[in-house]
C-alpha cells in the first residue's frame, strides 16, 4: 500500500 | 587508518565533497557506499543528502557529488537504482540543468555531467522507465540537444555473471 502510493505521488517535473 | 565507527551517511558525504579536498577522496566515497550497503533506509537517506549537494553553488562541492552519485550507481546495486529511478530524485537533477529552476546559476561542467549520467542510466538501466522519461523530457524542453559521447566507464553495464564451473 505505501509503495502504491509513493507511486501515485512521484511526478516528473512541471516545466 | 582512518576512524570509521560512528560514521553516519551525513558524515561520510560532507567528507566526500569537502570543498577544501584537493581531489575525489575514495576512502570517503567509498565509505559513503558502504554505509548505503549497511543502513535499512540506506539508499533513501542517500539520495536525499546528494540531491543537495549537487545543488551547491561551489562547483567542487557539486563535481564530487556526482562523482560520489556515479560510484554509488556502480556499488550499491537495484536498491539504489530504485531511488535513482524516481522522480523525486530524478527531479532534483532536472533543476540542476533546467533554466526555469538552478539551471542559470549552475556551471556548464556541472550540468553537462548531470546530462551525461542520466544519458548513461537511460542506457544502462532500460529497466528504470523515469529515467528515460525525465531524459527525454529534457530533449522536448531543447535542456539536451544531442546525446553526449558517454565515456565507457560511465555505462554502467554489469559484469557477466561467473561461468559454472567445469567438474
Amino acid at each position: 500500500l505505501g509503495e502504491e502510493s509513493e507511486e501515485r505521488d512521484d511526478h516528473l517535473l512541471p516545466m | 587508518m582512518a576512524e570509521t565507527e560512528g560514521e553516519s551517511l551525513e558524515s561520510w558525504l560532507n567528507k566526500a565533497t569537502n570543498p577544501s579536498n584537493r581531489q575525489e577522496d575514495w576512502e570517503y566515497i567509498i565509505g559513503f557506499c558502504d554505509q548505503i550497503n549497511k543502513e535499512l533506509e540506506g539508499p533513501q537517506i542517500a539520495v536525499r543528502l546528494l540531491a543537495h549537494k549537487i545543488q551547491s553553488p561551489q562547483e567542487w562541492e557539486a563535481v564530487q557529488a556526482l562523482t560520489v552519485l556515479e560510484a554509488c550507481m556502480k556499488n550499491c546495486g537495484r536498491r539504489f537504482h530504485n531511488e535513482v529511478g524516481k522522480f523525486r530524485f530524478l527531479n532534483e537533477l532536472i533543476k540542476v540543468v533546467s533554466p526555469k529552476y538552478l539551471g542559470d546559476r549552475v556551471s556548464e561542467k556541472v550540468k553537462a555531467t548531470v546530462i551525461e549520467l542520466l544519458y548513461s542510466w537511460t542506457l544502462a538501466l532500460p529497466e528504470e522507465a523515469k529515467i528515460k522519461d525525465a531524459y527525454h523530457m529534457l530533449k522536448r524542453q531543447g535542456i539536451v540537444q544531442l546525446d553526449p559521447a558517454v565515456p565507457m566507464d560511465r555505462t554502467l553495464i554489469p559484469s557477466p555473471p561467473p561461468r559454472p564451473k567445469n567438474p
